[in-house]
């Protein structure tokens, strides 16, 4: 299982529609401060159903959708879809290519897709559960937070391990 | 669960002390299971009675000990922005290879790291990169060096960011 | 107090706003005194009634904007990692400009900065040295070169640092 | 008024007496990552008499004290002498030269002294007000804390400037 595609639309700074191609190796992502590098890392875990507004740096949807500016203007809704090669099985569907899609409004309705088939959150969830993707907390590392694992309470290590376990 | 914890718990502390030797040249490093309520470790703090029973009970914590070579053991307190970033990225390397995550994001993890730090960095990285597609947003150029690919990005006059991709062979040509 | 805290406050914030501009090349950023219990401002939240009084109550705080050229206002915590350091870094700037503090002590405030905008930092500096004395620690070339003087530190297999001084002709001679 | 000198002896990784000259521009301190640098940063906080565990990184005394290794025997005192060049009589003290120095023990106490003769760490702050700088939170940046100032709340930020005022 490995990431195929990421396609941004209205998230953050991507105002327009950006498709990033992963292959299965090492993807740097490089650009000056302010770019956009971070907003990629924050689109992924957004649309894994993320819904910490700190980890989003997003306090509510209205900060995660393009803001616009006096050049462009501002996006009404945003949508990322993050493509999954599942050819060898990993995730529990029939499908050899698996499309997570989540659409955000700026009343803060989220909606969800699977393969363009509507679902809720906790389903995402839980096909994500056997990858513990989305519960792991070592699967994304956000910027300045690398230190964190070492100023967990033990009890929060523990919990780490048990992830992994 | 509890069985399983074990293994994992065992697989990812010896993990932890082979990447923490590798970044560090030498040196110790340790994950142990306290058994303990959260005002402060029981008498059994050797964890013991956790791995006896084979039960990661509610009260069980995992501390984590670090002793880059030469130094006496530090409390994580004490050490510098770069031993702590390393510690840290040996204790997730370690939870990658006892459970691969299939893809993985680094962003800037390397920032704290001098020159020969950031060569050990990528070497493990390589190496687990087998098994977990990394994603990794870097201001570094060692670590830019071990990209398959890159994605370059730079923010436009209309405050909307702009992706340019280039292929790592693209990029040493132009270097 | 209450006066010399005005004409403070005011030399902080239009310092801070030059600053701001210097760094990012254009935008806008702002302090702002408003009047407010811990609990959340209070109707008079542009601060009108602390000028009036020339009081710095203990109710009275001091709120920060900031927006980088061509882009909307932002809270703080939308700006970039780079953008944050290099904010905080004209706050405290404009309050040694201010006030210039005989000495300062700067512990890697360069790590988050790409190229360029490591370069609107040292210029500005190179300005601030001719008050205030400068300790500056740094991975990063574009500060070093700025430097008047050099310390090199290493570590000891007796776990013992050891430092050799550079004077920056040497430096560069060696380079 | 300028810093001079600094001698440290005792404290930290620095097992040996080490001498700082500042000249009056700009000093870079530089080297790999666990030399040392950050421990000058730290025993210039230490002498200027700050109490501050965290600010330190040095729960107590003894973290601050030379630990020793195979190779080299623990220090039992720590001991670090500022030298301050006071010839515009910046400093309330009739002397051109102003040295401060703090020496540290195992068992945690401190003494003080101002130009070798023994004060107390109140004397110390009182003569350093006039500065601003031990209480001033700009003239010392941190590791990892310059984003500090941006977090604060309302009112901290409000007694920052106070300090400047
Ligand atoms: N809703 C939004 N609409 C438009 N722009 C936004 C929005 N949210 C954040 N941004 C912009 O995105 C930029 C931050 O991008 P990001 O954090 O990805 O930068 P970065 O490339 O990671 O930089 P650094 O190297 O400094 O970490 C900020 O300048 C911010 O103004
Ligand atoms: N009491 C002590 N005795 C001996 N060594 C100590 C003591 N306290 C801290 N150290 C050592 O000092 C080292 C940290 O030094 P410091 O924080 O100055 O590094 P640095 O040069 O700033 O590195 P970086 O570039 O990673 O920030 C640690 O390796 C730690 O082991
Ligand atoms: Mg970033
Ligand atoms: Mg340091």
């Amino acid at each position: 299982m490995y990431l195929k595609r990421l396609d941004i639309q209205g998230f953050k700074s991507f105002a327009t529609r950006t498709t990033f191609e992963f292959g299965q190796g090492i993807t740097a992502i490089v650009g000056p401060n302010g770019s956009g590098k971070s907003n990629i890392a924050d689109a992924l875990r957004w649309v894994l159903g993320e819904q910490s507004g700190r980890l989003l740096r997003a306090r509510k949807m209205e900060d995660a959708i393009f803001a616009g500016s006096s050049k462009r203007q501002r996006a009404d809704k945003v949508e990322v879809t993050l493509t999954l090669d599942n050819a060898d099985g990993w995730l529990p569907l029939d499908f050899s290519e698996v499309a997570l899609t989540r659409r955000g409004y700026r009343n803060g309705d989220s909606e969800y897709r699977i393969n363009r088939k509507r679902v809720r959150l906790r389903d995402i969830h839980e096909l994500l559960a056997k990858a513990s993707v989305t519960q792991s907390s070592y699967a994304i590392i956000g910027q300045g937070l690398v230190e964190t694992v070492l100023n967990l309470r033990p009890d929060e290590r523990r919990h780490l391990i048990e992830e992994a376990a | 669960m509890s069985k399983r914890f074990e293994t994992t718990f065992e697989t990812v502390a010896s993990g932890f002390e082979e990447y923490f030797q590798a970044f560090f040249g030498g040196g110790h490093a340790r994950l142990t299971l306290q058994q303990g309520s959260p005002s402060g470790p029981s008498p059994d703090s050797s964890g013991e009675s956790a791995k006896r029973t084979g039960q990661a009970s509610q009260n069980t914590g995992v501390e984590i000990e670090a002793q880059p070579p030469g130094k006496r053991l530090q409390n994580m307190a004490q050490l510098s922005g770069g031993e702590k970033a390393l510690t840290a990225v040996a204790l997730l390397f370690a939870l990658l290879q006892a459970n691969p995550s299939p893809f993985c994001v680094l962003d800037e993890v390397d920032a704290m790291l001098d020159e020969v730090n950031v060569g050990r960095f990528v070497k493990a990285l390589q190496a687990l990169s087998k098994k977990t597609q990394f994603i990794v947003i870097t201001h570094n150029r060692g670590t830019i060096e071990v990209a398959d690919s890159i994605y370059g990005v730079s923010m436009g006059p209309d405050a909307a960011s702009r992706v340019i991709s280039m292929r790592l062979g693209d990029v040493k040509a132009d270097a």
